[in-house]
């Protein structure tokens, strides 16, 4: 069971920092056992730098920096037991602009082998999906579903008409 | 293989029946605030065998079903069907299409279906096993995950990893 | 101190209220104290119900909603002993685009009263603002402050040029 | 009676003095992820005597002192001022302007000056006592508070309520 934890736990290890290169653009990453002769049951450590920052704790970081790492790691597991679909559910919503832009890029890359559903209120993930889907509650408490043209997002992301 | 279709009825805000359908790409689901999206998300984790009442944001199994609203009554039992197009062969069974329905009564009664046939939730647990599918933290990632997976407490943490061993 | 505590609940409680009304336009909301006989040690209990549904616990309502209810008891509290400023850190992120106009409103009313500095990657939430200040950092790991015309404030919220 | 100006010098990501003027009205702060905007909200806390380190971010006070980049050495102290706007007279001291400092050095020696005076951080806080002005959470809303506040664990709420009380 060692044996195999150790396995897996190297190659989570290597993809987290492959995704990291992608994400981060620079900068350094790692997740260590903290102690290699309990390897079930001590605790795994991650660090992280940005490219140029000195970093002592992940508690340091900022918000945004810590979803982006959260995501990457999370990424980094999933390429090591990949399931045919991986659903998002809001995970852009600490993102500024230029780091939003990095982690579609990726998943643009990723969606070549992995079906994505993405929950969002952002309008530049809106524009990486090639399906759309609203949902609305007209009645109070009761769902909807709509489907969505991409003409039709205006700058309130409520516009939601039915096609 | 790719989810092709989502089916709630009686599920959370889901009281009718409401149909999505899927092709292999990025779909993206908008929408204001409470408005159902992250219930659409709970009943994909629920249709795939989770048990966790709270990954499911509830204290017992049976708020997963419409408790209705001042308007309308609440209902008796919440069903959900997903699709896979499975004309690669992954999951091992011998159709093209293969279609996992679960049902939960408020008597507490649950029922599992394989297209249709019923089965045991051990005949859905057994199909997934080793395809990746399943509601594991890395694949179905929920909308407060950052905190869980940076937390200090790092028995969650080597949850994560255990779950992608 | 029971008694203190009791007034200043109750207090709390009628501001919650009220401002829960001015943001969410209808349905209910209160706090209870599970047990009367013991002020301060019982556990203290939040009810919300937006308009037209029935909700059974918090765990219920979705992130957009608990972030606004978070901000509605915060903004209830401030009011029971009002700071002459607040710094809100972008409590706005989870909001769409309806809840954060409404939000907005509120804090609008409330700035006439309260000096509020506020962090956020909103566009909506910068143009509410009539100071607007930018950080960057050119150098990694080395903050730089610039003050910001809104006019500036493109689609890409990182173009900030100091003034 | 308003905050006026916010000096950093040292501290976290703000090496060299950076120096903010409000006035009465709505400031917003905009930037990158990352570029120091809760570290500037993180100062205010501090300044007005935040003495529990968790609410920083950080295991010791030591922390909130530059560390160093890969181009730049570590510091030796943090700085932070705040000043008041008084003209109303809602802190009991017969300034205008009210100037509150703290400092931090590595070797744990902390300062505290009121209006370059030095004191202690018995007289901060015994001045803004009273005036609802402090690093309470409901005056100072942290970028994670909701969880907080709407936690489970009951005894954080309780916190919350009596810091209002
Ligand atoms: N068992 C149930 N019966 C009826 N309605 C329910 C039930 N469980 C949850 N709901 C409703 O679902 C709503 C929350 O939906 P959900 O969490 O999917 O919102 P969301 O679209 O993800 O919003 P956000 O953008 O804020 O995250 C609640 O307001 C509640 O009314
Ligand atoms: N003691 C310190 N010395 C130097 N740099 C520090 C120190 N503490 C924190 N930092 C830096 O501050 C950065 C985080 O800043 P901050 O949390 O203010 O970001 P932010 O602008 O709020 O970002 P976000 O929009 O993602 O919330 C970290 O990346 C770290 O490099
Ligand atoms: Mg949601
Ligand atoms: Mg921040």
């Amino acid at each position: 069971a060692a044996e195999k934890f150790l396995t897996t736990f190297e190659l989570i290890r290597q993809n987290f920092k492959n995704v990291f290169k992608e994400i981060f653009e620079g900068g350094e990453a790692d997740i260590l056992l903290s102690d290699i002769n309990d390897p079930l049951e001590c605790p795994i450590e991650i660090s992280v730098s940005p490219r140029g920052k000195k970093i002592f704790s992940l508690a340091q970081l900022s918000g945004g920096e810590r979803a982006l790492i959260s995501i990457t790691l999370l990424f980094g597991m999933y390429f090591v037991k990949p399931s045919p679909f991986c659903v998002l559910d809001e995970v852009d919503a600490p993102l500024d602009d230029i780091n939003l832009q990095r982690f579609l890029k990726v998943l643009k890359k990723f969606a070549t082998n992995t079906q994505f559903i993405i929950i969002t209120h952002n309008k530049l993930t809106m524009n990486a999906g090639n399906t759309l889907y609203g949902v609305t509650m007209e009645r109070p408490g009761v769902s909807k579903l709509v489907s969505v043209r991409l003409e039709e997002i205006s700058d309130k992301d409520l516009a939601l008409t039915r096609t | 293989m790719y989810l092709s279709s989502l089916k709630l009825s009686g599920f959370k805000s889901f009281p009718e029946g409401s149909h999505l359908k899927f092709n292999g790409g990025i779909t993206v689901i908008v929408g204001p605030n409470g408005c159902g999206k992250t219930n659409i998300v709970d009943s994909i984790r629920w249709v795939l065998g989770e048990q966790r009442v709270s990954l499911l944001r509830g204290d017992k199994m049976e708020e997963v079903i419409f408790n209705g609203t001042v308007e309308m009554k609440p209902l008796g039992m919440a069903e959900v069907s997903l699709e896979f197009d499975n004309t690669g062969g992954l999951l091992a069974i011998d159709y093209d299409q293969v279609l996992i329905t679960r049902r939960l009564y408020r008597s507490g009664e649950s029922e599992y279906l394989l297209n249709k046939q019923p089965c045991r939730l051990k005949d859905i647990t057994n199909l997934i096993l080793n395809t990746g599918i399943g509601p594991h933290a890395y694949s179905v990632i929920q909308q407060n995950m950052v905190e869980a997976i940076l937390s200090e407490k790092t028995d969650d943490r080597r949850f994560l990893f255990e779950e992608a061993a």
